[in-house]
């Protein structure tokens, strides 16, 4: 099971449409400070029904639209897809937010709720959702399992299983 | 289901220990479960040369690579598709970000990685590079990089 | 006492201006009095291109940077006689690590830095080097550097 | 004012008494992850009169003492003595501490209460003790002045002037 392609359209600082197809192995995302390396990685867990807006880095889910920059008006829209491929099968998920607050989720292109986004996923790649969160390590949260109560670890454990 | 967890938890146990010692060559390091009015689990890690203490003496790179082999064993163990790393290795001194690029390439043959780096030891780790690039009009694009291109820069 | 606050904050915030136009090209940044039931002090950043927005929004080298500028016009100001750093550069790109580089070589003819730090950019902007080194028996010495020794290695 | 001289015996990982000599404009302090580079900014802060002992990463104060190695025993005793030069004038600071859980402070070699240090400190310095803290930046604590409060970083400019 591998991330195949990653669709972000007026998501944070992109913009413009941008795609990312991921082979198997590593993948390096390189360059300068504040380009939208961190936007990539939220893109990511957006797209798959990140529900804390605080931890994008916003106080509301609609500041992750593209709010513009110094030549530019902002945009009413974004939109992120990610493409998931095993055994030749594929799965597409998608996320929309629009200015007004509304939202959407998409399963190959037609219109689901988070909870089937959800199930979606758990089918294709094995994880729970909730296990798969910790597969998503944000900028200096990497000290993150020492951190901790014991508690929270062993759910942790037990979720990931 | 309790027995179940048991298993998983000698699993994970004991490849966060073979994790950290390739990692801290000649130290130890495990997980313990704690009774307790709630059920946890503890780490306690001991780089070599020094006593076993809170973790919290531990230096900031020490705390991140025992952190890394706490992550490591669990995807390995649970065999988790896919991993997003946002600068894991910043507090890694040049020695021990070869260790984690090591540990990287070896699970990456079963667990897919994205890892945004500032980092050329873990760029050279690659199989493919994404350079992201912001214009003077506050807009980002990507570009697929070489790793030629990428290192000799 | 008011009015000598105010006095300083004026100060202060136009230093802090500046600093972040070195720091951060074409970019604009100020510090303001919030009048409500606890006076405070608010930061305001935007980086060039960008438009204003919480501090939140910033990426994590954006935010190192920004508040190494309020720190420094707080040393400024004030003529603190030394500052210690213990890995503040550790978020910085290298075109950052060197604006951050000479924004201390500048601040030392009046401030003595203590700057603990794994980055080339910064040790070469440094006028005396100490190693650290622990041995196996887990005690740590320190030795007097070149700069030319600690670089070529 | 500059610091010329730092001392730290028995002090964390420096069990063999250390000397450092600081001259002014900028020293880079290098080496390993886990070689004591953070443990020499907290023995200055420790020897300056630092109270709360889980910012310098122990449960107790008694945790500074170096606490053995693998083939080493524990210490008894940990002391830092910190020499300040102004305008051909020196003033040296000093504290230990025992594993009994005593502790003394010294200014030139004399014992010496805490706030007999802090007031030769801010003769000294001219500049306040609780200012002076915002003068050690720890590590991984860089955007602390982006997180506090507007109140908290207005107290903070008023003991800073
Ligand atoms: N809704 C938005 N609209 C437009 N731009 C945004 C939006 N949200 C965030 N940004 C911009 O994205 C930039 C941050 O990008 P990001 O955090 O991905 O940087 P980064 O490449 O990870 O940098 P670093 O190396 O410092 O971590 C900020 O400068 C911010 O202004
Ligand atoms: N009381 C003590 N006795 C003996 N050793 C100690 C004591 N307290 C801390 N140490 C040791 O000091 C080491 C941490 O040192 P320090 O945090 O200064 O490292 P560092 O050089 O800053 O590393 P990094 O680059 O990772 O930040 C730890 O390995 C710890 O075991
Ligand atoms: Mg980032
Ligand atoms: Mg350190």
């Amino acid at each position: 099971m591998f991330l195949q392609r990653l669709e972000i359209a007026g998501f944070k600082s992109f913009a413009k449409r941008t795609v990312f197809h991921w082979g198997p192995g590593i993948t390096a995302i390189v360059g300068p400070n504040g380009s939208g390396k961190s936007n990539v990685a939220e893109a990511l867990r957006w797209a798959f029904g990140e529900q804390s807006s605080r931890s994008l880095r916003a106080r509301r889910m609609e500041e992750v639209i593209f709010a513009g920059g110094s030549n530019r008006p902002p945009l009413e829209k974004a939109e992120v897809l990610v493409t998931l491929g095993r055994d030749g099968h594929v799965l597409t998920i998608g996320r929309r937010a629009y200015r007004s607050g509304e939202g959407e989720y998409l399963i190959n292109g037609r219109k689901a709720r988070l909870r089937d986004v959800q199930e979606a996923l758990r089918d294709f790649i094995s994880v729970s959702p909730q296990g798969l969160s910790y597969a998503f390590i944000g900028q200096g949260m990497v000290e993150g399992f020492l951190e901790m109560r014991p508690s929270e670890r062993r759910r942790l454990m037990e979720e990931a299983a | 289901a309790r027995s179940r967890f048991h298993e998983a938890f000698q699993e994970v146990s004991s490849r966060f220990q073979e994790l950290f010692q390739s990692f801290f060559p000649g130290g130890q390091a495990g997980l313990s479960l704690t009774a307790g009015p709630e059920e946890g689990v503890e780490i306690w890690a001991r780089p070599p040369g020094k006593k076993v203490r809170s973790l919290n003496q531990l230096s900031g790179g020490e705390r991140a690579l025992t952190a890394l082999a706490v992550l490591f064993s669990l995807l390995d163990v649970n065999s988790f598709p896919f991993c997003v790393l946002d600068e894991a290795d910043a507090m890694l001194d040049e020695a021990n970000v070869q260790r984690f690029a090591k540990g990287l390439q070896e699970l990456s043959r079963r667990t897919q990685f994205i890892v945004i780096t500032h980092n050329r030891r873990t760029i050279e780790a690659a199989d493919a590079v994404y350079g992201i690039s912001m214009g003077p009009d506050g807009v980002s694009h990507c570009l697929s990089l070489s790793l030629k291109g990428v290192l000799s820069s």
